[in-house]
């Protein structure tokens, strides 16, 4: 089972593609708010923790990129597995490659 | 710094591919 990407027209990969769930209003209101930490929550084809993920790659300015260290250390709440897990799933969708070493990543998109 | 270059085309390249 291998998430799927939406390709977006235009070929932009921002934020602003985003796609959200809508629930219709009158059913328990925030619902789905809480659910955090796991695969289920699709934003432009990304989980939640991959989308931390490379939001924290994006927001590095460093020519090497930030480290798996790093990125462990400031998504405290998200285990390493997972973390790596989402690289390289962000790794084989071309949002962010490696650098250095396979330890440190940047992300393509942040020109 | 070669390598990071490299890995950038490759992973740009990736991306487009992956968006077509």
């Amino acid at each position: 089972s291998k998430p799927q990407t939406m390709p977006g027209l235009g070929g932009g990969v921002g934020a602003n593609n985003t796609l959200m769930p809508h629930q219709g209003p009158g059913i328990t209101g925030g619902s789905y708010a809480g659910a955090g930490g796991n695969h289920m929550m699709a934003v432009n084809g990304l989980s939640a923790s991959q989308n931390q993920v490379l939001s924290l790659i994006k927001g590095c300015p460093d020519q090497q990129g930030i480290s798996l260290q790093d990125l462990k250390q400031r998504l405290s709440g998200i285990s390493l597995a997972v973390i790596k897990q989402a690289v390289e799933f962000l790794s084989n969708e071309g949002h962010i490659f490696s650098t250095i070493d396979e330890d440190h990543f940047k992300s393509t998109d942040s020109e | 710094l070669d390598r990071i270059a490299r890995n950038k085309r490759a992973a740009l390249e990736k991306l487009a591919s992956a968006q077509s």
